[in-house]
């Protein structure tokens, strides 16, 4: 289960506060993934305050509304990341990029479904550029595109472009922290991110062990 | 029962936070960097071992626009059907209790009982209307929460609760369940010509790809 609480002291009226949460989370907690199981109690509430004394939005296409919802996207993107790289067993936060879409809704598919394979995580969990399984996982996400417009970077290593296998230097080295895969699927102007961790023995023997 | 405030920190670490770039600055604390909030985490005795702070509150001195996004899968737990409703009646809120260790999930009518008569203590000590007080919970699924419990720690929550860092720090440990670390942010920025600040803490560590609506 992921709980949110996000607190700001703008001032905005509820109803253009309930829309800009949602795109918030859409961009954010709805697009991490630590193990594929949706919970029965996944929760963000956001609360806004108007001490601050900051002119009041009531629509939002206005700049201020604009201005807040950028903040409220980097706050709730830098929880849900939090929240990814903390996956149960994970050594490293997973990062999925994708452009070249048709939409941001579609980048955003395909960007889940990358992080969201079992076959990727676990390759990051082995060290293995397997830029077969990132294509795949790619393919199946259910968004159509040509496989031979299909680019695929490890970090800042060309695995994959134009759907053709390229040679690598697998000693690149170790990645630390967060492994970033970017995925190019057309000349399109959707972009979306994904986050995930990668699928250790750990998150078994923690879930295995664990009995209700 | 209750454990003071300033231990709580020490529990779990807090996590490494990574702000995507922006006309934003990063400042210290988390849901209660903004105006107008104060917060509190303390043990109040749910957990089913250890004595990790289990019970957050956050509150706003104000009437609050209150936004929720809850999960879409079917079988949704008694906190996640209460909060839907209470937004429905009410476009403010004052406070959200969290508990970690039970999730009321599954627990059928009792459980949804269990969320109401939370929501009616917290109102009343507060002076609030129950739609004003929102609730979370997580933890083992199927279980009950322990409600007396959760009762007789009510009067030391509403104690703890203070706008300094601590208290954000505090809430951010008592929600957490699998969690190595704990997860909490706030930032400053310009919003017009006013600084404005927005603030947050989250928990998740397994059962993780929320679908929220």
């Amino acid at each position: 289960t992921m709980l949110g609480v996000i607190t700001t002291d703008a001032l905005v009226e509820a109803d253009v506060w309930r829309k800009m949460v949602l795109i918030a989370v859409n961009r954010s907690f709805n697009q991490i993934t630590v193990d594929g199981d949706t919970s029965t109690n996944d929760t963000v509430i956001a609360l806004a305050s108007g001490l601050s004394g900051s002119t009041s939005i009531s629509s939002i296409e206005c700049s201020e509304a604009r201005q807040l919802q950028a903040c409220l996207d980097a706050v709730m993107q830098a929880l849900a990341k939090s929240v990814a790289w903390d996956g149960e067993g994970a050594t490293c936060l997973i990062e999925v990029t994708v452009t070249g879409a048709e939409s941001e809704v579609k980048a955003a598919k395909i960007a889940r479904s990358v992080a969201s394979s079992s076959l990727v995580k676990a390759a990051v969990y082995g060290r293995d550029p397997n830029w077969g399984r990132i294509a795949a996982a790619a393919g199946y996400a259910g968004i159509p595109f040509h496989q031979n417009n299909l680019r695929v970077m490890l970090g800042d290593i060309l695995l994959m472009d134009n759907g053709q296998p390229l040679a690598f230097d697998r000693k690149a080295g170790e990645t630390h922290g967060t492994v970033g895969i970017y995925i190019s699927v057309g000349d399109g102007s959707g972009h979306g991110q994904a986050w995930g961790c990668d699928l250790s023995y750990d998150y078994v023997k923690i879930n295995a062990e664990y009995t209700t | 029962v209750a454990s003071s405030m300033d231990e709580t920190a020490n529990y779990i670490p807090a996590a490494p936070i990574f702000i995507p770039e922006g006309p934003w600055n990063q400042i210290p604390g988390g849901v209660t960097a903004a105006k107008g909030f104060k917060a509190a985490g303390i043990y109040g005795g749910l957990r089913a071992q250890g004595n990790k702070p289990d019970l957050a509150l956050v509150t706003c001195d104000v009437d609050a626009a209150a936004a929720g996004a809850f999960t879409t899968n079917m079988v949704a737990a008694a906190p996640v059907l209460y909060c839907k409703n209470a937004l429905d009646i009410s476009k403010t809120a004052r406070a959200v209790l969290i508990n970690a260790g039970q999730a009321n999930a599954a627990t059928g009518d009792a459980g949804y009982q269990d969320v109401l008569e939370c929501a009616d203590a917290l109102a009343k000590v507060l002076n609030l209307k129950q739609e004003e007080v929102l609730i979370e919970s997580t933890g083992v699924i199927g279980h009950r929460i322990k409600k007396e419990a959760l009762l007789n720690a009510l009067p030391e929550l509403v104690n703890s609760l203070t706008s300094s860092l601590e208290g954000a720090g505090s809430a951010a440990v008592a929600i957490t369940t699998t969690d190595l670390v704990s997860k909490s942010v706030a930032i400053e920025s310009q919003v017009g010509d006013m600084s404005v600040r927005v603030g947050g803490m989250a928990k998740g560590s397994g059962m993780i790809h929320p679908n929220m609506a």
